[in-house]
């Protein structure tokens, strides 16, 4: 039988190490809705 | 040497903003139809290098109808949006803009717009009405009786159809027709268009007086007709884009075309 291995989570040792205070870039686009979401 | 490629733009920098400003003036400036429309996102941008200082912009912009009347000389910035309970209409835009020397100005544009769904509204408010279709029977006899209802109650200008701008049917607890139109006044007073002897016309476009109505028929479980017309008084027409050209009747479909 054919098991869907769950995905091992990632060491943590593995994580690239993020300087104290980091804020990941606000993603380019789509922009922020001003008004409401149809 | 090729110039320097642009950094990306993000759809929030100011630059971004500034271009989509300048993309929903033009929208707005270069239609003849239907209500004035808002920026609500931006959904995308690209930016194409020519040479220095000077830039090719591709937008896509996601706007939504605002309660003006596209002839209405309210700033845009003073217009509402219109709530997702009215039933809102969105406008989905491509716009191709120049940047030359810091100065923004619109190549081309096409747009799209189109009603939310009724599921989307009624889930949110089952007892919304929903937008009606613009020659459906009852909204034209609302129309007409409203139309006919201020020409004979008015001491000024008699006032004609120019187009029916949106309709809403409730259905109950009470069975309510809602309309809203855009008329123009005539060269005829009241009194005058009475006497059917005199073809009443629009006036020219150097004393053009647009307005705009709305009105709401019960219909049960009793008849009542309610009118509010304003004129907005003489506006200097844009020279580059026609006005209305006649006064026959225009119905502004949602889910229409413009480029």
């Amino acid at each position: 039988t054919v098991a869907k291995r769950a995905v091992a989570e990632v060491a943590q040792h593995d994580k690239v190490p993020r300087p104290v205070g980091f804020v990941p870039p606000a993603p380019p686009c789509p922009g922020k809705i001003r008004h409401f979401k149809i | 040497v090729p110039a320097a490629t642009p950094a990306p733009l993000g759809c929030d920098d100011p630059e971004s903003e500034a271009a989509a400003e300048v993309a929903v003036n033009y929208i707005n400036d270069h239609s003849r139809h239907g209500y004035k429309f808002a920026l609500n996102r931006i959904k995308n941008i690209r930016v194409l290098r020519q040479e220095l200082n000077n830039d090719v912009i591709f937008l896509e912009l996601d706007l939504l109808e605002t309660t003006c009347h596209i002839l209405s000389p309210t700033p845009l910035a003073n217009c509402t949006v219109r709530s997702f309970k009215e039933h809102a209409v969105e406008g989905d835009c491509d716009v191709k803009l120049q940047k030359l020397d810091g100065k923004f100005s619109v190549l081309a544009s096409k747009c799209h717009s189109h009603a939310d769904s009724s599921e989307d509204v009624l889930q949110l408010c089952p007892e919304c009405p929903l937008l009606a279709s613009l020659n459906n029977t009852e909204v034209l006899t609302t129309v007409t009786a409203a139309l006919s209802d201020h020409n004979s109650k008015t001491a000024g200008a008699y006032l004609r159809l120019l187009e029916i701008g949106r309709a809403r049917i409730q259905h109950r607890p009470v069975h309510i027709i809602s309309v809203e139109f855009a008329v123009a006044a005539t060269n005829c007073s009241a009194a005058e268009a009475k006497d059917n002897g005199k073809a009443c016309q629009l006036l020219p476009d150097d004393q053009s007086n647009f307005g705009f109505c709305t009105a709401t028929q019960v219909t049960q479980p009793s008849q009542d007709l309610r009118v509010d017309c304003q004129l907005y008084g003489h506006q200097v027409p844009t020279a580059d884009v026609p006005l209305f050209s006649r006064p026959g009747v225009i119905y502004s479909q949602q889910g229409q075309d413009t480029s």
